[in-house]
């Protein structure tokens, strides 16, 4: 151990197994989370090179390897339950995005949200199963963030109750999703819905993309991968294009909305609810931020515990980076963003489960708010995130830019989360229309709940300078 | 809400009573900066569009009072009191280094004053050497294993340089002490001039 690592350690005012399990939730599900990261740790199917040595092929063939792997372990070992497998996920990937991220994070959570009992029958088991391997395919070439602005429609035909996926123009192809490119052989395809003449927007449609067995493109599919990004070199983040691809009609998720076998629209409760899987995706990006900000953190305050440099007096030896009030000034406010946001996001997770159970019931009171909230959190969260990680990158000097850092990674895997799942700057502005919706009420003498409570105090609130 | 009587910059609630001083403030001024615009007889769509900038900062200050709210919530689920405390000290800086950085959405709205924020600055510098002895312990904390973490620069044992030195030997291009190009372009351009 280096020393001055060891001395750092001796000093502490707090012992750290309190700090991990309040992280983790409990002294239990500290003990389990090692318990699962020992399983990836010591199981040699488990090791291979450093990943930076290889080429992108090699890194997607890897993974793709390791998640075959992962699967049968998660059987073999019986872990089950969502927050183990993403626990024991992360472990095998070591924190990075891998191919089955969307199959795991979005198709089945939108089967258990979205879909009717008849279809999670049909569908959810051989997704377990992974004989079906899906992702979710909303974003296309020229829209993104502007959800009513996609141009993918799905036609109803009663003649043969099918519906038609057709991508009409160039700008229209499925563009991004994750594991779309070469893993997936099923795609769920947000497209415009047309019935009976009229566009009843935005739908969600399961859309099976190559044969089940030869992996092949099925007819009227053309589908592969984008090319190399900026990260995510695991990742096949994919294109999808439809040329007048029949599907049976009850491949439309109609837990909420429904088309007759006639054409007739029956329309859902409410429009928000074709977005809770975004909404749930968004809950968890507040997670990742924090994540992802206390793993730079961690590399960059050990890091200069362990560097001395130059000299705070004269004639003593150099000291270390750590004690430059400089360098403290710009890694501790991160670190307490990085705890602040574990918190949150704990906080985002629980309520979103809340919520869930009561829109179930019916009870949607509540989804206007939490729509509005994981949205902002997402971009308040990732924003800070980001451009902390690049501040620990920085804080670290030269050897900050290598990989064996494992900074550039970090950044590298994180940064898209400011632009995808909803642009922050848009987000910022839809959290702004629950607002200024939430102020209306409030100017006209009704009072409001939840974390806007505190604007009814506006109308008597003075604001004059105090005495400290 | 009353307004604070006094600014407690130790206390985090007195704090989650500032930032929602500054979010309802923020809100405000974007509600009437959008109505002035509607005045101006502006579509609504072009209102929005004309107040846009000042209505991300108000859902920003609105996100920025929802972490402080929670975070400070949190300390008070910690039972152990040497934990406690360095958490609180965490969220004092989170929450402190919040308002020296936009420290002129508080002076603007009179929210805070000018003295205030000079204590405010000081308090930060104050809380860095506060949290200084417990930094690693608080990353140590996280209990990410190196194989996650994925860092020479962050390994638990902090033997970083022998290591750094041992991961670049296994860089690709040291497979051969002479790499080839050095034979089939080098050598020949070498032998030419």
């Amino acid at each position: 151990m280096n020393l001055d690592l060891r001395k750092e350690r001796e000093t502490a005012s707090f012992n750290t197994e309190f700090l991990t399990n309040i992280l983790d939730g409990g002294a239990d599900r500290t003990r389990r989370r090692r318990e699962l990261e020992a399983l990836v740790l010591n199981d040699p199917d488990f090791k291979h090179e450093d990943v930076n040595f290889l080429s992108r092929s090699e890194r997607y063939e890897l993974a793709i390897k390791k998640s075959a792997l992962m699967v049968m372990k998660l059987r073999e070992f019986g872990i089950a339950d969502p927050d183990e497998i993403y626990w024991f996920k992360s472990f095998v990937h070591h924190g990075r995005p891998e191919p089955l991220d969307l199959h795991l994070g979005m198709f089945l959570p939108t089967l258990l949200t979205q879909a009717t009992q008849e279809q999670q029958d049909r569908f959810f088991m051989p997704a377990w199963n992974l004989e079906i391997i899906g992702t979710y395919a909303q974003t296309e070439m020229g829209h993104g963030t502007h959800l009513r602005g996609l141009e993918t429609t799905a036609t109803y035909d009663p003649a043969t109750q099918e519906f038609i996926l057709n991508s009409p123009t160039v700008t229209s192809i499925k563009w991004w999703p994750g594991g779309l490119g070469k893993t997936s052989n099923h795609a769920i395809v947000l497209a415009q819905l047309h019935t009976q003449g009229q566009n009843h927007g935005l739908h969600a449609f399961i859309v099976p993309i190559r044969q089940l067995g030869t992996h092949e493109p099925l007819p009227g599919i053309t589908v592969g991968d984008i090319g190399p990004k900026f990260g995510y070199d695991e990742m096949d983040n994919g294109y999808l294009k439809m040329d007048n691809f029949r599907i049976p009609r009850e491949n439309m998720l109609m837990k909420f909305a429904k088309v007759e076998p006639d054409g007739t629209y029956v329309k859902p409760l409410s429009d928000k609810l074709t977005y809770g899987t975004m909404v749930f995706i968004r809950s968890i990006i507040v997670g990742d931020s924090a994540r992802s900000l206390a793993r730079a953190c961690t590399i960059a305050i050990r890091y200069s515990a362990v560097r001395h440099q130059s000299e705070l007096k004269p004639g003593e030896p150099e000291p270390q980076i750590l004690d430059y009030q400089t360098q403290q000034y710009k890694l501790f406010p991160l670190l307490a963003a990085a705890y602040a946001f574990h918190f949150v996001g704990a906080y985002m997770k629980d309520t979103y489960r809340r919520i869930t159970a009561d829109i179930n019931d019916g009870d949607l009171r509540e989804m206007p708010e939490l729509h509005a909230l994981s949205a902002g959190l997402k971009a308040f969260s990732s924003w800070i995130a980001n451009a902390g990680i690049e501040e620990c990158r920085m804080a670290c000097g030269g050897h900050g830019y290598s990989r064996c850092s494992g900074l550039p990674d970090i950044y590298v895997n994180f940064t898209p989360s400011c632009t995808y799942e909803g642009e922050n700057t848009v987000m910022m502005l839809q959290t702004a229309r629950f607002l200024i919706k939430s102020y209306t009420q409030v100017s006209s003498g009704q009072l409001v709940s939840g974390m806007m409570s505190y604007l009814n105090d506006l109308p008597g609130q003075r604001i004059q300078p105090q005495q400290v | 809400a009353a307004r604070p009587a006094t600014l407690h910059i130790n206390n985090p609630a007195s704090l989650v009573e500032t930032y929602k001083l500054r979010a309802s403030r923020l809100v405000e001024f974007a509600a009437k900066n959008l109505q002035a615009e509607l005045n101006r007889r502006r579509s609504k769509e072009d209102a929005w569009n004309r107040t846009s900038v000042d209505l991300v900062r108000a859902s920003e200050a609105h996100c920025h009072y929802v972490v402080v709210k929670l975070f400070t919530a949190k300390i008070s689920e910690i039972g152990d009191p040497a934990t406690r405390a360095v958490v609180n000290n965490l969220c004092l800086l989170f929450a402190l280094h919040g308002i020296s950085k936009h420290s002129g959405d508080f002076l603007q709205g009179g929210i805070l004053t000018d003295a205030q924020i000079t204590q405010v600055n000081q308090r930060v510098k104050e809380l860095l050497a506060l949290i200084r002895p417990n930094a690693v312990a608080l990353v140590d904390s996280f209990d990410f294993s190196d194989l996650f973490l994925g860092s020479v620069l962050g390994r638990y044992d902090g033997n970083i340089y022998e290591n750094m030195f041992e991961w670049s030997k296994k860089s690709p291009l040291n497979k051969t002490q002479v790499h080839k190009s050095f034979h089939k372009h080098l050598k020949p351009m070498q032998a030419k001039l």
